[in-house]
Formats: C-alpha cells, structure tokens, sequence
C-alpha cells in the first residue's frame, strides 16, 4: 500500500491545491510500480495551513504554476523512494517513453514494460534481455493503434552514471542490433539506478515511470505476509 | 545472493536533518497494533489558527475494494470541500480494509476520537495499512490517540526527530521511513516549505484519483 503526505505552510485555496495534486499524481506516485498490484488502501492527500503570510494562492494565481512545478518534482522525489524500497528490489529502473503520439499510450507502453515480471527478473539478472522489453512494448493495450510504428522503434539503455558512450542501443526503427557491445551492456546493467529509452517516433508526449527489478527477497516476503 | 546482500538504503535515502512547514506538529507512538512493539500510530496536527483551518486535498485508489479509512476520509473531504480540515490520524500494521460495517465504525471512530481532542468537529482524516480483513484492536488505537494528546508535556513536536518518528510509524515492510523536505521562495520572495512523508515497499502499482 502507498499512503503519503505533503504538506506545505502556503495558503492555497483548496480547489487549487486538489489541482496541483492531482497533476503531480499523475506524473508521479501514479507513474511507479514495484509489483503491479493496486491496494485498497492507496491515500495521498497534501495539505496547506497557510501559516505563511502571503496572498492566497488560487488556479489564477501568478504562482499557481510555480508552486505546481515544485509540487510535481518534490511528488516525484517521494515516489522514486518507495520504488527504491520496493520488497527485495536492488535496482531503480526508470522508463522513459517518448516521441508518443499522445501522454496517456505513453504512459500505456511505460507501464507496460515496468509490470513485466520476465523484464524485471532479467533486470535483477543484469541480462540485456531486449526481447522481453519489446514484447511488453508489444502487448501494451494502446488507446489509438497508430501510437505504435513497429518500423519506427527504438529502445536502448542510457547509463546512470555520465560514462561514455552514454546510450546503448537495443533496436533501432524496428530492427534489433545484432552486434550488441555486451560487456558494455553489462557495466550499464550493474549500475543501482538503470534507464531504459523507448522512442515510439510517432508524436511528441512523454511518459516517466519508476520501476524495479525483482528478486528471490520478494517472494520470501510475501509468502508469509499475514503471519 | 545479491539481494540478501541488502544495501543500507537507511543512511543513503534518510535525510538526517530537514525543514518543516511552520505551525505543523506531528507526534506517534507504539500502541500496540503491531506485534513487535514498533511505531504504528502517528498523528498530523495543523496548529495555526486561521478562520478556515488548513486546505486539505486527496487523491485514492480506485480499487473497487477501498478500505474503510477511505470511503469515512473521502466522505470527510466531500462534505467540508476541502475547507477546515486540520488533522490526520495515520495506523500501521492493520489495513481496516474488507472489514464491513464494523471497520467504517472503526474508521469514523478513529477520526471522531482526533476530532473531541482538537475540538473541531469534521476536521480529520485517516489512513490505514498494513493486513487486509482483519479489524483494528480499536482499544489499543484509541489509548494510542488519548496518549498522544494527554501525555505530560505532550508527544507532538515539530522538529526533524517527531517527522521521522511519524514517517517511521507509517511503515510496513518498508526497509527505511520516506521523508523529504525542501524549502523554496516565491517571485515575491517569500519563503516556503514542502515537507513529505510517505510508505509503500510491497502492493504498488497505485493509480490514484
């Protein structure tokens, strides 16, 4: 279950502030995964006293935007650390689709690849298993069928670390690289936090989500949960 | 191996110092819902006295099954708009979810018993996690909430060891409490906080609204 709280001494008016949370859920704690399974519980609520002294801030306020921004990064900052800590997890994966036709298959295909169970066990594995990436890309129940040109697909993975050469690409306009710099691939594949990059090439949205690897420890703690 | 090999992820992602919004306190304590005697109660008071209370907004999960604490915190928000709500009772170690009748009662009770100590009527909301069908030992959650209030001194602070503690009574599964904080400044200059605390380890893949 994810419970979370913000809090902030702003005044903000409260439809203002369900606005600013509701844009920050959906491209934070509504964008992580760590094993696909949605509580009944989930509960994140965000609240202002006020306490500050300054003009209320409202959905035409001049820092509504502002504030917004800071409300999104900070979302995002909190989300990743339950992905951190997600059961057993020793990875932070990030996916990033981008180029998509619209946010929402964007966020279609990211959700996709971060809930495969075969991804993320060869992500724990450190194995540069791009089949399964693209299988997952593959199966994504997509709003519009034209966010997805196999002809025009890349995925690759992008080290965490600013080593060079940055980007490892996997398969371009549809093609798989045959000649894959494996020991390169497994330097990027150590690293704790790992990037995957899937351009769709069919528009201009783009979707962040966290996710993790999944190890042996996940099933060790949830086979006796109840106990 | 590698995963039983855990990595401290406690001293790389817990802050050790932080800053908080101003006229917030926090305070939790171990009532005993837990077995191993861990934190598991926490409460989020807004102190400043203004004429509308705090601004509170939130998001829930759209699973058909929501837990009581959801439906009684949803109904909370609907009827007051989000206006004047100034506390926020949290419980680890038992979801109160699936639980029928007895666990909304359990819910409102929670929520009614933070309301006559802050007196003000409507102004709580609560959260719950942990096991899935089982009921609250209310008793031990209601003496957790009495002592809160009415320990000698008083449990609520507002430095960076009461929002750790709260962060920590909010746990499951979780290997280290979640807690971030920054501080930031408008165009006009002033000076403001966001502080966050949050937990979740197992059972993510929210999709909130």
């Amino acid at each position: 279950t994810l419970l979370g709280v913000i809090c902030t001494d702003l005044p903000i008016s409260p439809s203002a502030l369900q606005s600013m949370l509701l844009h920050a859920t959906s491209r934070s704690f509504n964008c992580i995964s760590v094993d696909g399974d949605m509580s009944t519980n989930d509960t994140l609520y965000m609240m202002a006293n006020g306490a500050i002294e300054t003009d209320i801030i409202t959905e035409s306020s001049p820092y509504f935007n502002s504030v917004q921004e800071k409300v999104v990064d900070f979302s995002q900052k909190l989300a990743q650390l339950i992905v951190r800590d997600g059961e057993g997890a020793t990875k932070l994966v990030t996916v990033n689709v981008r180029n998509s036709l619209n946010f929402e298959d964007a966020k279609v295909v990211a959700e996709s690849i971060s809930n495969s169970m075969l991804v993320k066990t060869a992500l724990y594995g450190e194995d540069v298993n791009w089949g399964r990436i693209l299988c997952a890309i593959g199966y994504a129940k997509l709003g519009d069928v034209r966010s997805l040109d196999v002809t025009k697909l890349k995925v690759s993975f992008v080290a965490t670390d600013n080593s060079e050469p940055n980007e490892l690409v996997l398969i371009e306009n549809g093609v798989p690289q045959v000649n894959i710099n494996e020991s390169r691939a497994s330097e990027i594949l150590a690293l704790p936090d790992i990037k995957i990059v899937v351009d769709l090439g069919t528009g201009k949205e783009e979707c962040n989500f966290w996710t993790c690897d999944l190890s042996h420890e996940y099933v060790t703690i949830n086979g006796d949960y109840r106990s | 191996k590698r995963a039983m090999n855990t990595v401290d992820k406690y001293s790389l992602y817990v802050p050790k110092s932080g800053v908080f919004p101003k006229c917030l306190k926090v305070a939790s304590i171990a009532s005993g819902i837990k077995k191993n005697g861990n934190l598991d109660l926490g409460i989020i008071l807004n102190t400043h006295e203004s004429l509308n209370g705090a601004s509170l907004a939130g998001v829930f999960t759209t699973n058909k099954f929501q837990a009581a604490p959801v439906v009684v915190s949803k109904n909370v928000l609907e009827q007051q708009q989000g206006h004047n709500i100034n506390a926020i009772v949290i419980n680890s170690g038992c979801a109160n979810a699936v639980t029928g009748e007895v666990g909304m009662h359990d819910a409102r009770d929670m929520v009614q018993s933070v309301n006559s100590h802050i007196g003000r009527a409507n102004s709580t909301l609560v959260m719950s996690t942990g096991v899935i069908g089982q009921l609250l030992p209310m008793e031990k959650v209601k003496n957790g909430i009495d002592k809160m209030f009415l320990r000698k001194g008083s449990t609520f602070g507002e430095d960076y060891s009461s929002w750790l503690n709260l962060a920590k009574s909010i746990t499951t599964t979780d290997t280290f409490p979640k807690i971030i904080s920054s501080r930031f400044t408008l165009p006009n200059g002033v000076q403001y906080t966001l502080t966050g605390i949050a937990k979740g380890a197992g059972m993510i893949s929210p999709n909130m609204a």
